[in-house]
């Protein structure tokens, strides 16, 4: 029942609550107040002859008016700390669970999340996200790359060619996140890098947040004429697996970087040598 | 031989909104998986004659100087994010390499999967020890459906400064005693803590 501190106070330090969340983190000379959670929205299920009706499917993204809820609200937390990464290891659930990363040498954090399989025994679609929380002050503003090449400004409830009127306030705002998502004032600016294409979006200042796993129990009538409803091994649902990496405060060139670092990730190959001594492979 | 095209194919297939996206219906979702994975596994063969052509060019002509195994061949692991590799898991003994992609230097964090809680050593190519850490596999990664592997442990050292589109390969080997001369490691650099 204690804050748990990764790192050191030189380059980078987080503080997480007794749950696993992150509470603060310190990146070099800048402190931001960072929280985390995990969530889901509802997919919204009908008939889909209206607009109204519309389901939540593959092609969109259509939660219930509803908040969405946590999930990450109690954990089962393990902290190992070495030479090389110090981790705390959070188990929310059967089906939620994250590891936070701090590697010695790195200025970022690593989030790595496992969600799923989505339970469905209540009939109702999922849409997993993950939330993160700081104090600064984004007025309405983010930024999303654009297929991982130019930085694009999105502005809330705002496009820049047309008045807009949004009548879902949450999809309406949703955007591609292909390698990154960020958000920025005066003094401070916090990015999340992901592995792989998500939606997300800056639903309130200071928020980001991007949706890492879903399952549906509708088709959308866009054409796909079935539901997204995964099931892997064994015939239950599919298990996502993937990571965030979350700067602060850096120079942006450490985030276009890591962005390269991550996306075009070294490969590695193994070569079994029963055999072979190290002199002799040398 | 390998065919390269395969995987050509295969990513020129996955251009599709589809693919990107996640719209196609389930049965195409497995196809698309099923030709991607062919098309890595086509790969593999490619790599695996390159590294032998270029680790062991010479060696494998002359009878005075060993070679590589050659019943083995290098693989890749892609079940790696779920913690399981079974070159990593069966052998007391192999290598990895490490292939950097970008026109920069980079270091990257390897993260074997192991199954016990033993001495690992991990040699670079001039013999010198890295610094290793053991960490233990998080119940949740242990527990997904499909995932057949013993690996209780992580183990963790840093492929520091590969070379721009280039590869450097290390020596894993669990409790390796080396012939001939002792190399002079620096003793405050060799730490291991589970």
């Amino acid at each position: 029942a204690e804050n748990i501190v990764l790192g050191d106070h030189m380059s980078l330090s987080l503080t997480l609550n007794e749950n696993g969340e992150l509470s603060s983190a310190t990146f070099g000379e800048k402190t931001i107040k960072l929280s985390q959670g995990i969530y889901y929205y509802s997919g919204a299920a009908g008939n889909n002859e209206e607009f109204k009706n519309r389901s939540s499917g593959a092609y969109i993204f259509r939660p219930t008016p509803a908040q969405p809820i946590l999930l990450s609200a109690k954990g089962e937390v393990k902290q190992y700390k070495g030479p090389i990464v110090e981790e705390v290891q959070v188990i929310y659930s059967n089906w939620v669970s994250q590891t936070i990363r701090r590697y010695t040498d790195e200025e970022y954090v690593e989030v790595n999340w496992i969600v799923g399989p989505i339970p469905i025994d209540d009939n109702v679609g999922k849409e997993i996200i993950i939330r993160y929380e700081s104090d600064i002050k984004s007025n309405g503003v983010f930024y999303t790359d654009s297929n991982g090449r130019e930085t694009l400004k999105r502005v809330r409830d705002f496009r820049p060619t047309w008045k807009l009127e949004l009548a879902e306030k949450i999809s309406g705002n949703y955007y591609p996140v292909t390698s990154r998502i960020s958000i920025k004032d005066e003094k401070n600016q916090f990015s999340v890098l992901t592995d792989r294409a998500q939606g997300g979006s800056s639903l309130n200042d200071g928020q980001i947040e991007l949706m890492v796993h879903r399952r549906l129990l509708h088709d959308d009538a866009f054409g796909v004429g079935e539901a997204l409803n995964e099931t892997a091994y064994g015939g239950v649902g599919l298990v996502a697996v993937g990571s965030h990496y979350l700067t602060a405060g850096g120079r942006p060139a450490t985030d276009k970087f890591l962005a390269h670092r991550k996306l075009m990730d070294s490969w590695m190959f193994f070569t079994p040598t029963p055999t072979t001594t190290f002199q002799q492979w040398q | 031989r390998g065919d390269l095209n395969a995987l050509r194919s295969a990513m020129g297939v996955m251009q599709h909104h589809d693919a990107i996206t996640g719209t196609e219906k389930q049965l195409v979702a497995f196809d698309y998986a099923r030709i991607l994975s062919q098309g890595m596994a086509e790969c593999e063969i490619v790599v695996d004659a390159a590294l032998r052509k270029i680790i062991a060019p010479k060696t494998a002509d002359t009878e005075d100087q060993p070679k590589l195994d050659d019943e083995f061949k290098t693989v890749t692991c892609p079940l790696l994010n779920v913690s399981q590799c079974a070159t990593t898991e069966e052998n007391k003994s192999f290598v990895v390499t490490v292939y950097n992609p970008l026109s920069k230097p980079v270091t990257h964090y390897v993260r074997l999967p192991v199954i016990d809680n033993a001495n690992y050593t991990v040699l670079c190519p001039m013999g010198k020890k890295q610094v290793t850490q053991l960490v233990p596999i998080s119940d949740a990664v242990k527990r997904i459906p499909g995932r057949a592997s013993k690996a209780e442990f992580e183990l963790v050292f840093r492929a520091k400064n590969l070379p721009p589109l280039g590869f450097r390969s290390y020596y894993v080997s669990q409790d390796a005693k080396l012939d001939g001369e002792e190399h002079d490691y620096t003793g405050g650099q060799v730490r291991r803590e589970p």
